[in-house]
């Protein structure tokens, strides 16, 4: 029985009610499908505005797009973009004021059309994603954000793996500012408040796990009545051993997923240049000294380390030199946080050199470790206001100070940061960026950050296939291996007939170096692949509704039809990717525009909607006695943009290469078998002095 | 297990047979005061095959090798895994192939077949894995443990293998006595050792080697008996009384 406030409510409602919401997720070793399927009414005579809005992960890429609106089908077309014209305020002409959010690392997809008057349209949404590995689980999470009550609201999530499911999570529903629908968060969340009851249905079997959540209206209701569930968040890891990791074989391409473990830990040495500007003041800066006390006690007895922090002064901890972690060090350093005071403008430039300077230094010493992991941490909360300000001589700075001898770390907290130049510094120098959300527990996400890169296994990751029998393999160069993680490849198979395919991963390990080596056969994985997609399919079939007449049916075909050629959107997807990170990096604008140009051509070919390209949609004409036009017009669809790569409306200088092993990428260029050729088999020669079988 | 040793001065090769009881471990090389090595040995049992007369077998499910060293290390190879014990542990699976080198010390599997231990580059031990797909009843995962190159290791070296290494012997005959024909005898550090010819499978039954063998679990043969080659953990480094 629908209670009389939630009927008022309903009845108070002037926007097109959602009658259904449906969200199916297969994810088939680790890529992720989604579709998503709303169906609204309007009830009212006149035409009027629906709204169809749904948060997309910021690492996953819209696939594709349909709205049946008066019975007529409007298929979305991914067009490349035009090149872009600088506007005036530095936004892209094609960004609607109000399609994305204020968080720049979350996607709305946001579409407005005209519901004829007592009509219904669908709208129906693909997107797919590789889910990422962190700290040692992958994280699915589905955005709940309807924006009203919805009639029948269900949530599908089917996980197929070909290693065994360990340890699934189903998480309260999240909420706030700080749990977005960014997959590149970390750190614990917060439910909004608590929830009532609404049964999570969890089937799991070895490889296969259905995940239900279907909240009826009233169960919607006594969680909000605004429509803003929140993100329904699905943790979970596979079994995996300590060998060459998995490979998929499927149609003529192939993935490999390596993420060993029962690797010892290779020591590091970092260097944390910490922001003590003013507007660090008050809760920024007491999370940070938080965060900061935390690392320290996880430090390890190999590591070496020292402080920076900087606003208008740069000030050093232990000048001249990294310290080991002793106790006595240890306390000192939590002495310098202690008194860390905010005062002053932001000099990145001149703290990134300082920084710089004093690894580079310590490397070149007698007491550097060969095959440690050097890093620098680096937070801020603003913009550079003191000393260089220029981000394009800053990243060239920073370049020339790195020299490719280790890696940067970038942490962005709260609104006023320039991520664009954390990024870039981050991409260029082999690290990652991440950014904490003005409201955020900042002294978690730092932590959490921190703990993922905090435990080096392997750098200098190579990955071999076959001489001539693989081509456009994806990024197969890694400077580090941290735990948690994972590395995934793909490539396309050049000889299908093949019966094995030979792998050899190269690395360091602290004071060792790493050789692995199989052959996989190459039809039986491919056998093995295909019985998990029928699993993953058969999976996608059950429960399946038809679009038209309030059904499913259509998007779980499709989806299926997708299903089949997992493996190679995987390589699709990852190949984007890496295009697009190759552009940052590239050196001349030739090299950029190649890059600019394949990548492109990769999302037109797999229809995903990147920073390269736009979605665009027929859009119906209602006239004003609430009857269709009969031309519809052309609208891009909104948030095509929002998930822009920094750099992505700067034509700044053309910039060097990375170099490092983990910065160079070969997207679309067969690099595989040329740069490391397979040692040839030694034959063993042994005495017949032994101790053999009974 | 069987052993064949040989003796490339004299041009001999040896062998005799070990019936020690499951879960004993025995001390194959043992030179840990000079070159630092020890290699030991633990025993599994399994029925003996249906219809023979014979006792149960026994062969190595796990061979561990201490190196002092450079630096102190541990390897324990059994037919699923390596494992690396240095300053830090290294877990490596016996299925894929996999080398791991440290400059003094390298572990090298190649998948399903053998693992090669090599120390400062004039030892080296290959440790052949033998799975079975469908095993009978008497038949283990078991291990072969081959020396490959053994010039680092000192003359006073000891243990069941390690005891040989630098040795001599001669063959000789015994005279014949009465009805009973000349036998061959060997001559090892002055004791004299009763010996048949015989033919042992070596490298997985891949060649075939004629040797000389010593009955009665090696006596006479080895320094001591089968006791003193007892170890009394995995890794213990005991060196020869």
């Amino acid at each position: 029985r629908v209670p009389r406030q939630v009927k008022t409510i309903l009845s108070k409602e002037t926007k097109p009610h959602i009658q259904e919401l449906s969200i199916k997720t297969t994810i088939i070793s680790r890529y992720a499908f989604t579709a998503v399927y709303c169906a609204m009414l309007n009830r009212h005579s006149a035409a009027t505005e629906g709204v169809f809005q749904f948060q997309v992960p910021a690492n996953a890429y819209v696939s594709n797009f349909t709205m049946i609106i008066g019975g007529r089908v409007y298929q979305s077309e991914v067009r490349p973009k035009e090149k872009r014209v600088k506007q005036e305020n530095g936004k892209p002409k094609n960004k609607e004021s109000g399609d994305a959010s204020p968080e720049p690392e979350v996607e709305v997809f946001r579409m407005a059309a005209n519901i004829p008057g007592r009509n219904r349209a669908v709208f129906l949404l693909t997107y797919e994603e590789l889910l990422q590995r962190r700290l040692g689980r992958y994280e699915h999470v589905t955005s709940l954000r309807p924006l009203q009550l919805v009639s029948r609201l269900t949530l599908d999530v089917t996980i197929v793996d070909h290693s065994p499911i360990t340890d699934l999570q189903v998480l309260p529903l999240r909420n706030g500012r700080s749990s977005s629908a960014s997959s590149s968060e970390t750190g614990p969340k917060t439910p909004a408040k608590p929830e009532p009851p609404v049964t999570t249905v969890i089937k799991n079997e070895k490889n296969v796990c259905k995940i239900t959540f279907s909240p009826n209206i009233v169960q919607q209701a006594k969680i909000t009545t605004n429509g803003l569930l929140g993100d329904f968040v699905i943790r979970y890891d596979v079994q995996r051993d300590m060998g060459i990791g998995d490979i998929q074989v499927l149609n003529g391409h192939f993935v490999h997923y390596f993420a060993p473990k029962d690797l010892p830990v290779v020591p590091k040495n970092v260097v944390f240049v910490i922001d003590t500007s003013a507007s660090m003041l008050g809760t920024k800066i007491r999370q940070t000294k938080d965060a900061l006390f935390t690392i320290l006690r996880d430090l390890r007895p190999g590591d070496r380390f020292n402080f920076i922090s900087f606003s208008n002064k740069i000030k050093v901890w232990q000048p001249n030199r990294l310290v080991p972690v002793t106790p006595l060090n240890v306390r000192d350093a939590k002495k310098f946080i202690y008194t860390l005071a905010t005062t002053g403008g932001t000099n990145i430039d001149d703290a990134m050199q300082t920084g710089s300077s004093l690894l580079r230094d310590y490397l070149s010493g007698p007491d550097a470790s060969p095959n440690s992991v050097s890093l620098i941490i680096f937070l801020t909360d603003g913009r550079p206001t003191v000393g260089e300000i220029q981000s394009t001589v800053i990243l060239g700075n920073t370049r020339s100070a790195v020299q490719e001898k280790f890696c940067i770390f970038t942490i962005g907290i709260g609104n006023d940061v320039d991520y664009r130049l954390l990024e870039r510094m981050a991409l260029e120098n082999c690290g990652m960026m991440r950014r904490i959300h003005e409201e955020a527990d900042a002294s978690a996400m730092l932590k959490g950050f921190y703990d993922e890169i905090g435990t080096p296994l392997l750098s200098d990751i190579r990955i071999n296939y076959t001489e001539d029998s693989v081509q456009y393999v994806t990024q197969h160069l890694f400077t580090n291996y941290f735990n948690g993680s994972e590395i995934v490849i793909a490539g396309k198979l050049t000889n299908q007939s093949a019966e094995i395919l030979h792998v050899q991963v190269t690395a360091s390990n602290s004071d060792k170096s790493i050789i692995l080596e199989t052959d996989v056969p190459l039809r039986h994985r491919q056998i093995e692949t295909e019985k998990h997609v029928k699993a993953a399919t058969a999976a996608m079939a059950g429960g399946a509704r038809t679009p038209g007449s309030g059904s499913m049916q259509g998007l779980g075909v499709a989806l299926g039809s997708i299903a089949e050629d997992f493996v190679e959107r995987v390589w699709g997807f990852l190949s984007v990717k890496d295009g697009l990170r190759s552009r940052l990096r590239s050196q001349t604008s030739k090299e950029r525009e190649d890059h600019i140009q394949q990548a492109t051509n990769l999302s037109l070919a797999y229809h995903f909607l990147t920073p390269l390209t736009n979605l665009v949609v027929e859009k119906p004409e209602v006239l004003a006695d609430g009857s269709m036009a009969p031309a519809p017009t052309i609208t891009p669809a909104a948030g095509s943009t929002a998930s822009e790569l920094p750099g992505d409306t700067e034509e700044g200088e053309p910039q060097k290469p990375n170099g490092k092993p983990g910065g160079q990428t070969s997207s679309v260029r067969n690099t595989i078998g040329k740069a490391a050729r397979r040692p040839a088999k030694k034959s063993i020669t042994i005495s017949k002095t032994s101790a053999d079988g009974d | 297990p069987h052993f064949v040793v040989e003796f490339p001065l004299s041009k001999l090769t040896v062998c005799f047979n070990i019936n020690g009881e499951p879960g004993h471990i025995l001390r194959l090389v043992s030179d840990h005061k000079y070159s630092g090595v020890t290699v030991n040995g633990k025993l599994i049992g399994a029925p003996a095959p249906p219809g023979s007369h014979k006792q149960q077998r026994t062969y190595f499910s796990t061979i561990t090798i201490v190196v002092d060293h450079p630096k102190r290390a541990y390897i324990e190879v059994t037919p699923k895994k390596v494992i690396l014990d240095g300053r830090d542990r290294m877990v490596l699976p016996c299925h894929s192939t996999v080398a791991v080198d440290s400059g003094a010390l390298s572990v090298s599997i190649v998948g399903k077949s053998n693992v090669t231990v090599t120390i400062g580059g004039n030892i080296s031990f290959v440790i052949l894995l033998h799975q079975y797909k469908n095993p009978a009843p008497y038949q283990r995962d078991h291990l072969g443990f081959y020396i490959g190159q053994s010039k680092g290791l000192s003359h006073n070296c000891h243990g069941l293998l390690g005891q040989f290494l630098y040795e001599e012997v001669g063959l000789a005959e015994l005279p014949a006595q009465g009805d009973m024909k000349p036998s061959p005898i060997l001559k090892v550090k002055g004791r004299s050792v009763p010996v048949v010819q015989k033919s042992r499978k070596i490298y997985s039954g891949t060649q075939s080697v004629d040797c000389w063998f010593a009955r009665n679990n090696a006596a006479k043969l080895i320094d001591g008996q089968y006791e003193d080659y007892m170890s009394s953990h995995m890794f213990d480094t005991g060196d020869w009384p």
